[in-house]
């Protein structure tokens, strides 16, 4: 069987056709299924997940075209980079995040540097909600409603998109990861500025982001270790990336 | 705590790559499932290739999910995922895939059962891993709780 798949790839790519690209749309489609199933972890329930795959499918198709068999690369390895390229830069230009939401997350940073400027330190959030002249309830609100919409928004937020085609997010460039063939030093630079930011950070949000992030454990464990509750470690969560991202964007 | 985290970080890369495999097998599992609903009368008459290219948004998508509330994030596929794949392409050929409107009902349901068997003794093998992963890191928390571990030393 693995030789009939050698003969399709040889066949088409000496010799194009719709139809044995369609072969190999169909054989490989389910990669794009592994794709839109993570990144919609990342995303609040109402996203629908048939429109992540048929985002996701316009990079596989893109990934047939231009893989070029005597590379050496695995065609599942280019593959999911190209697929998942593609779903969050479709995600990107439908601008999927609220314009209110985005707003009230820029007005939070813009305060905490400012704060922090002022400080030399990272300010508290009594200190932030009165700069922004909110109660601190108004300002929890706040938190809650950017963590609802998902990790993904959170990851935006703090996205590196300096390497080019493939977007690195907070969870890649923190987590535990292989490094791919290419971006091996970029990813360890920002991995340094990273944890030096988080170095500079409040206990507890220095907690939230290690266990989180490097150490791969759940909102719920982490709850557990910090005795809070999980909703909690989730505002936790995103004031952190907020400062992180006005630390890193000072 | 270095020790344990080594054994988080090597079960985890073999979750994350028979995750991968899992996921692949159970999209040509739903594939294989919508031509038997199908010929069933139960999907509409999408028989040929590009009917089937059309569906597959709906076909590949699982409507019932759940966040396990974990940091995701999309690697390369190590070692474990690609010697996997090259179990399931064994399984399963571009042909049986693409041509699913042309197997006969038996062959059908032939490579059906093969598919489903395979997907089943990678989600069992997950499940285990899962199990070991979660343990270790419970443990992990349960030192930083307890205050065995410092986030300082850690940075
Ligand atoms: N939030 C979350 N929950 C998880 C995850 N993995 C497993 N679970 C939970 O654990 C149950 C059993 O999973 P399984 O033993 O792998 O057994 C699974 C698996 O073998 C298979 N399966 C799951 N998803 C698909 C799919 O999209 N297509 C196909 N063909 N089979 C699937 O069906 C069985 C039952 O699936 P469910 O009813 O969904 O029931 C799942 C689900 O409730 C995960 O990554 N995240
Ligand atoms: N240590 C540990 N790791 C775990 C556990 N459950 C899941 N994972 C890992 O965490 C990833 C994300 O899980 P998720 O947020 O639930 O996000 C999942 C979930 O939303 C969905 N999913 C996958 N399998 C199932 C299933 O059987 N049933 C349901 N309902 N959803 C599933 O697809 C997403 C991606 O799944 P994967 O690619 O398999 O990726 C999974 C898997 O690699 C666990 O109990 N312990």
């Amino acid at each position: 069987n693995a030789s009939e798949l050698d003969d399709v790839w040889t066949r088409y790519k000496s010799n194009p056709t719709q139809e044995d690209r369609d072969l190999l749309i169909v054989y490989y489609a389910p990669l794009v299924k592994y794709v839109a199933g993570r990144i919609a972890s990342g995303l609040p329930q109402n996203v629908d997940q048939a429109d992540l795959v048929s985002y996701g499918m316009f990079g596989l198709i893109d990934a047939i075209t231009k893989f070029d068999l005597d590379r050496g690369f695995k065609f599942e390895t280019y593959a999911i980079s190209r697929i998942k390229g593609a779903v969050l830069d479709e995600l990107r230009s439908i601008d999927w995040v609220p314009r209110s939401v985005r707003a009230k997350a820029k007005s939070v940073e813009r305060a905490m540097s400012k704060l922090e400027a002022k400080l030399h330190r990272v300010p508290t959030d009594e200190e932030i909600a009165e700069e922004l002249d909110l109660t601190g309830d108004q300002l929890n609100a706040i938190y809650n409603q950017i963590s609802s919409l998902g990790m993904v928004a959170l990851d935006e937020m703090l996205s590196f998109g300096a390497g080019g085609g493939e977007n690195a997010t907070l969870g890649d460039t923190l987590a535990d990861r292989r490094e791919g063939p290419g971006g091996v030093y970029e990813r360890v630079e920002m991995r340094q500025m990273l944890a030096e930011a988080i170095n500079g950070m409040g206990e507890r949000a220095k907690i939230v982001l290690t266990l989180y992030y490097y150490e791969n454990l759940t909102l719920a464990e982490i709850g557990r270790v910090l005795g809070v509750t999980e909703s909690r470690v989730c505002q936790i969560h995103t004031k952190a990336v907020l400062q992180l991202r006005s630390k890193l964007t000072a | 705590l270095p020790d344990l985290r080594q054994a988080r970080v090597t079960a985890a890369q073999a979750e994350n790559d028979v995750s991968l495999v899992r996921r692949v097998a159970q999209g040509r599992l739903d594939i294989v499932g919508h031509e038997i609903r199908r010929r069933a009368g139960a999907e509409g008459d999408g028989s040929d290739l590009p009917g089937l290219l059309f569906s597959l948004p709906d076909i590949l998508s699982s409507q019932s999910r759940g966040t396990s509330g974990r940091a995701v994030v999309i690697n390369e596929p190590g070692s474990i995922a690609l010697m996997l794949v090259e179990e399931l392409d064994a399984v399963v050929s571009p042909g049986d895939l693409s041509g699913v409107d042309s197997l006969d009902d038996g062959s059908l349901r032939m490579v059906c059962e093969r598919i489903g068997e395979f997907e089943a003794s990678l989600s069992s093998v997950r499940r285990q891993l899962h199990e070991r992963i979660d343990t270790i890191q419970i443990e992990i928390g349960r030192r930083y709780r307890d205050g065995e571990v410092s986030v300082d030393t850690f940075l």
